[in-house]
């Protein structure tokens, strides 16, 4: 019966986390120019983003539970709307 | 549920569709079941009719490729993304594909055509992905039952805000998610599985680690693809370290992950009488070695030791667990109590005592 990854995210896994992003929460894509906004930090937003849709814990933090959930197989269309 | 706005869905009702070319995975003809089965989920429950056409252009084109299709969207290789599809419109709008590097099935393997298929035509008419977990548009695959297969309330709803419902007197309902905040969770049998607690509820289990806060929802396939649905009752033998689940008169054995081989046998095996159809409920009380089978009224004593029925059984569930009604849903042993699932509540029971300890809602454990 599996028990849940206790492994720390590596490199690999927030390069993969990016390319999900991007693909899936337009992470990076927004069009035009976009104004200065304090800490402005795409990738912890597109995160928690992607956490609240699926049900999880929403930290900002890429954990073992959300690399999980982004490692599932699924439809290629995304998430939220462009 | 999330869609495209009314005005980006198909002005019309009566849309057709073609299929380019087929998978090898599967015979051609299973490929055509699939499909039209997948489209049959959605005009079932709304104005909306399908029709396969062959040698023009049609409003939902359907293609099996792999890598870059010239589409912008290149396919990954196995696993990932299994397939996309465009919202409505002209030229590309509607369209299909399915990523030919997977492996497709009409069964319970993975990734099961008509499941995949089902869902890429919810896109192919506006329907965007849902947060709902048990949702055919949820956008991770899920293993469930394809025989079973019901369209679930949210996708019944969003479909509907699109196109309306469909002229069926009788209109069709599909199943809902549960919560864990839900008072009203009536379960089909609760077991342990190696220190966790497993909540069967439909097609779904609750999975409850003794040191997690809140239980996880997953589907029952997702653990055991040929176990079906709506089981009636399941214990764990601890020292087998198998689990053993009832459906009517038939029963499956499951090791972890596994369903052991030469399994669902018959229920009489164990001794029951022909006269019980189904079991309501079962629990197995480790320091005695013995399983407590209820049906109905009455309950039968099986020694796990001697893989026999104790003689003179069945004997009625109020003689000698007082104060507990009849027609039980589920059992469980936990940490040295018994607990009776009835309803939407439990009873606490001292076994020691006959003594019913406390009653509460049925969804105490989940960590609402």
């Amino acid at each position: 019966f599996p028990t849940d990854k206790q492994d720390a995210p590596t490199g690999t896994s927030e390069e993969m986390a990016e390319n999900y992003l991007k693909k899936f929460y337009s992470l990076g894509t927004e069009g035009g120019p976009v104004g200065r906004k304090k800490n402005n930090r795409p990738f912890t937003e597109k995160l928690q983003q992607m956490q609240k849709f699926f049900g999880l814990k929403v930290t900002g933090i890429l954990d073992s539970k959300t690399i999980e959930v982004m490692q599932k197989p699924r439809c290629g269309v995304y998430d939220v709307g462009q | 549920y999330s869609t495209v706005p009314k005005s980006s869905a198909w002005q019309k009702t009566d849309l057709t569709y073609r299929i380019i070319n087929f998978t090898p995975d599967l015979p051609q003809a299973d490929v055509e079941a699939a499909i039209q089965r997948a489209f049959k989920v959605w005009s079932d429950v709304t104005p909306l009719t399908f029709t396969r056409i062959y040698n023009e252009v049609s409003d939902i084109e359907i293609s099996f490729s792999a890598g870059d299709h010239k589409d912008n969207s290149p396919f990954d290789g196995p696993g990932g993304i299994l397939a996309h599809a465009f919202q409505p419109g002209n030229g590309i709008g509607g369209d299909a594909h399915f990523d030919e590097d997977e492996s497709w099935t009409k069964t319970s393997q993975l990734y099961n055509l008509f499941l995949v298929a089902a869902h890429e035509f919810g896109h192919s008419l506006g329907l965007s992905h849902s947060t709902d977990p048990g949702a055919l548009m949820y956008p991770s695959y899920s293993s469930t039952d394809p025989n079973a297969f019901q369209l679930p309330q949210d996708d019944i709803n969003a479909i509907q805000y699109l196109y309306g419902k469909s002229s069926n007197p009788v209109q069709p309902t599909g199943p809902t998610t549960p919560t864990i905040c839900d008072p009203n969770v009536v379960f089909d049998a609760v077991t342990t599985l190696r220190g966790e607690l497993i909540f069967f509820l439909n097609r779904f289990i609750w999975r409850k680690h003794p040191q997690a806060s809140e239980a996880e929802l997953m589907f029952v396939q997702t653990f055991w693809p040929s176990l079906p649905n709506d089981i009636d009752a399941a214990y764990e033998n601890p020292i087998t370290e198998q689990i053993l689940v009832f459906k009517g008169a038939k029963y499956t054995a499951l090791n972890g992950f596994d369903v052991l081989p030469g399994y669902p046998r018959n229920i009489y095996s164990l001794g029951f009488p022909k006269t019980v159809k189904r079991i309501d409920a079962a629990v197995h009380i480790e320091h005695l070695a013995k399983t407590y089978f209820f049906v109905a009224n009455k309950y039968w004593s099986y020694d796990e030791d001697k893989q026999q029925m104790d003689k003179g059984f069945p004997k009625l569930i109020r003689d000698d667990f007082p104060g507990i009604p009849e027609k039980i849903n589920a059992a469980l042993y936990y940490r040295g109590r018994l607990y009776f699932f009835i309803g939407r509540v439990q009873f606490e029971y001292n076994l020691n005592t006959k003594k019913i300890v406390q009653v509460l809602r049925s969804n105490s454990w989940l960590g609402c």
